[in-house]
């Protein structure tokens, strides 16, 4: 494709993003800096912090049954609330990958069952920093400390990611980068299951030459960055791998631990 | 198809609701 037909494309899937995510890069930082004139986010570091948060933050779902659960399990609740909403806007910007829609429905079922964690955890690193991750829309932060002092195994599940993310992070990623680089992920043809090969690496490979176009734009300096974005794929399929043995162990260990549907059906045979 | 029909479900319609 012409450059200006790669041009189109990226925008396009910026535009996209920008409406599939309600928090993108920019504004997440921009929280983090306490540039954007709210209120600072709620920092959560310990057992009272949290108490006094989940007062004080307005959550969009309140579980039931909330009160009398352990805080680990809390915790883990959110994170799946939030999974499953992230999962939904995963969809959103994925039927908008243009000829998305047009592939065999059974492949796009196995696009998003392999790659929504791994745009998920692409997408974390931009609410993360060293020292914790924007929680509730930006309405909080909680430390890294905090989740790592959680009792075993919850205490295990967000520090790969904030290992991942600080590398991520390290690219210099602007949202319109992640936006292309999401799009590749998504569209993998080598998913197990796929039936219609072709069609889906025809799609990633005009979405890749758009990527390194933007990428070549956007960060004149740095000739390498296109190599060591597509490097990042390998980690992130590691790291769900990783997540999806953490949850079975989850999952037979805590009896009060239930798996929402949407996750169950993601899960089920997956790696 | 049965397996994943959450999945099938948000591809065709995903204004319908997950019951979060």
């Amino acid at each position: 494709p012409e450059s200006a037909d790669l041009r189109a494309l990226a925008k396009h899937m910026f535009e996209s993003y920008n409406k599939a995510f309600p928090i993108t890069k920019a504004k997440s930082r921009a929280i983090m800096a306490g540039k954007t004139g709210d209120k600072s986010p709620f920092v959560i570091y310990d057992m009272n912090s949290l108490k006094a948060g989940e007062e004080r933050i307005k959550f969009k779902q309140t579980p039931l049954q909330e009160q009398n659960t352990e805080v680990e399990i809390r915790i883990f609740q959110r994170c799946q609330f939030r999974s499953v909403e992230a999962v939904r806007e995963i969809t959103e910007f994925a039927k908008s990958i243009p000829g998305f829609i047009n592939l065999d429905l059974n492949d796009q079922v196995t696009l998003l069952k392999y790659g929504v964690h791994e745009v998920i955890f692409s997408m974390l690193a931009s609410l993360m920093n060293k020292d914790g991750l924007l929680i509730a829309a930006g309405q909080g932060f909680m430390t890294r400390e905090f989740l790592k002092s959680l009792r075993k195994p919850f205490c295990d599940i967000m520090e790969p990611k904030f290992e991942f993310a600080m590398k991520f992070n390290g690219l210099g990623l602007n949202d319109c980068d992640i936006a292309i680089f999401i799009a590749v992920v998504i569209l993998s043809g080598d998913r197990p299951g796929l039936i219609n090969v072709k069609p889906i690496e025809e799609l990633q490979d005009s979405i890749l030459q758009a990527l390194a176009l933007q990428l070549k734009i956007s960060h004149p300096d740095s000739p390498q960055l296109f190599a060591k974005l597509l490097q990042k794929m390998t980690d992130l399929r590691q790291i769900v791998t990783e997540h999806v043995q953490l949850l079975h162990t989850i999952r037979k260990t805590e009896a009060e631990m239930s798996l929402h549907p949407l996750l169950q059906e993601i899960y089920k045979d997956l790696y | 198809k049965e397996k994943h029909k959450i999945l099938h479900r948000l591809l065709q319609d995903s204004t319908s609701p997950v019951d979060l």
